[in-house]
């Protein structure tokens, strides 16, 4: 769940660009 | 393309079924308008649904992007909440009246499964008075024994919002930014108040000003 | 040069030093400070101080470490080693500042300038040399920026030091020339061994030099750009021709504290005339702090 909002429903590389953290 | 994540229970039609859950629309008891509400035969329980909507959120969904960021909350409530609706409503003809000629609705037919809760008669024993004739049972809407049980309610949040260290005092801007010392600066009228408030969201106007008083 | 430290991890900012020679602790000193990559859109930024006794400038200049902007890539990565050969009197150290730190510097709420950011590395550097026991007593600065004012804050920090800031001054000082030199075969080689966190596939490597107008570059941003998640690290998204292309080709994004929310704020108060249906009671604030409402659709 992201503090933004991306103002688009569509595929997005997540696992390339996105790495989750603590 | 909305994108959903939903627990396997409730995505598969068949685990659905076989798990008895059922998403079901039924009149809000505060505004008598429609609200979804989660239903488990099974469990013969009933869960509100809200949803968490706050601006600027998105969710990352496996490889998408979805706008919006909404999150929807299942929460076990007590169906009385809701019978009370019909309760009250029958009461004003002042007779005593079969349970399943009370809770009818042709704006929300589903209404009818409340009738399958568990334990449905002791619940009924906190808000009506009842006569057993020929074996079968007949309810009568009591405003006074309902007023205790909201007063027990009251009680139960109090002990809750306490325990939960919820901020009941001067309103901040939001519980995120709370630190925890003022809370045991909070009064212990300001709990009831808040917990008045609180459980006025589940039950109609009228009853809430009576709530108030007593 | 050994970058293994910000291959490990390109986000944020590393330190890299030469060890001090014996010498700079006992003689008086000159230090020279420059950067290199200051202008490009992608790659870091690095911050370079050269430092070597009084008495062996001319030692120095012998290493034909002329104006470093004259020589090619080949004769800077010859002359690099030729200094760590003479590491008995030149000290060298560097803070390369990552892409993502320099964007996040300047678009963050609180806005951290290039300049701020420039002066402020500089100044890290030359503490970091009087940390580590050398005798600074000159120093030689490329302006960042006024060179007076860059000077005035410089010698304010630094009173027991002669500080000079011009502009050109690689071209005036060999010392700063070394730095430039040190400088630039950092930010070379880290751009050329980046390692790219994104696992990104089909990924040329063949970005040009960096700088906006750099038409291979241009094609490399375009053709590299996410909609939904800009570029690359290694590009700074605070730079003009990088927003440029985010606000063309890529999704737009809404925060909590973005612009649009004033826009929106005009639109509550006609909200005002628009009943929100005659008796809808407003959630109790428990729900009303945790943006939490009932759920009338699914």
């Amino acid at each position: 769940l992201l503090p933004c909002e991306v103002l688009a429903n569509r595929p997005a590389p997540v696992q390339r660009f996105f790495t989750p953290a603590i | 393309l909305r994108r959903k994540v939903e627990a396997e229970c409730l995505k598969d039609a068949s685990k659905k079924m076989k798990g008895g859950l059922m998403f079901i629309k039924l009149a809000n008891p505060c505004s008598g308008e429609g609200a979804i509400y989660l239903f488990s035969m099974c469990l013969k329980q009933l869960f509100e649904i809200k949803i968490f909507k706050e601006k600027h959120h998105s969710w990352f969904i496996n490889e998408s992007v979805q706008s919006g960021g909404l999150l929807h909350f299942a929460t076990p409530m007590d169906p009385l909440f809701l019978l009370l609706h019909y309760l009250i409503k029958a009461g004003k003809e002042e007779k005593f009246q079969p349970l399943d000629q009370v809770v009818m609705d042709d704006i929300f037919p589903d209404c009818i499964l409340l009738l399958k809760v568990l334990e449905l008669e002791k619940l009924l024993h906190h808000v009506t008075d009842e006569k057993e004739i020929d074996n079968k049972k007949y309810y009568k809407y009591s405003k006074e024994k309902t007023l205790k049980w909201l007063g027990k309610k009251v009680n139960q949040t109090v002990a809750a919002l306490k325990a939960n260290h919820v901020s009941v005092g001067a309103r901040v801007q939001s519980a995120a930014f709370f630190s925890g010392d003022q809370v045991s600066s909070d009064k212990e009228e300001d709990y009831i108040r808040y917990a008045h408030g609180l459980i006025s969201d589940y039950i109609p106007k009228e009853l809430s000003d009576n709530l108030s008083k007593y | 040069m050994d970058l293994s430290e910000l291959e490990k991890d390109n986000t944020g900012r590393c330190r890299l030093s030469s060890p001090v020679p014996a010498v700079c602790r006992e003689e008086p000193c000159v230090l020279g400070v420059d950067e290199a990559g200051r202008g490009p859109v992608l790659g870091p930024m690095v911050y370079a101080i050269c430092y070597c006794p009084q008495s062996r400038l001319t030692d120095l200049e012998a290493l034909k470490v002329a104006d470093s902007k004259t020589l090619s890539e080949n004769e800077r990565d010859r002359l690099f080693l030729k200094m760590e050969e003479d590491r008995d009197f030149v000290g060298w150290a560097l803070d390369v500042l990552s892409p993502n730190l320099i964007s996040t510097s300047m678009l963050g709420r609180v806005k951290y300038n290039l300049n701020s950011l420039s002066h402020d590395t500089a100044s890290g550097l030359i503490q970091y040399a009087l940390d580590q026991g050398v005798n600074v007593t000159q120093v030689f600065v490329d302006t960042v920026g006024l060179a007076e004012t860059y000077q005035e804050r410089l010698q304010k920090r630094f009173p027991d030091i002669t500080v000079t800031v011009k502009a050109k001054a690689d071209a005036l000082y060999p010392v700063v020339s070394a730095a430039s030199i040190c400088a630039k075969v950092a930010r070379d080689q880290a751009v050329k061994s980046w390692q790219f966190v994104e696992k990104v596939q089909d990924l040329d490597a063949d970005y040009g030099s960096g700088y906006p107008n750099d038409p291979k570059t241009k094609a490399w941003l375009r053709k590299h750009v996410e909609p939904v998640f800009g570029f690359p690290q290694l590009v700074r998204f605070s730079w003009r021709t990088a927003q440029a292309i985010l606000e063309k080709e890529a999704e737009g994004v809404t925060w909590e504290d973005s612009a649009a929310e004033e826009q929106e704020g005009s639109r509550k108060i006609t909200s005002y005339f628009q009943s929100e249906g005659p008796q809808a009671r407003p959630p109790h604030r428990y729900f009303q702090e945790r943006g939490l409402e009932s759920a009338t659709a699914l």
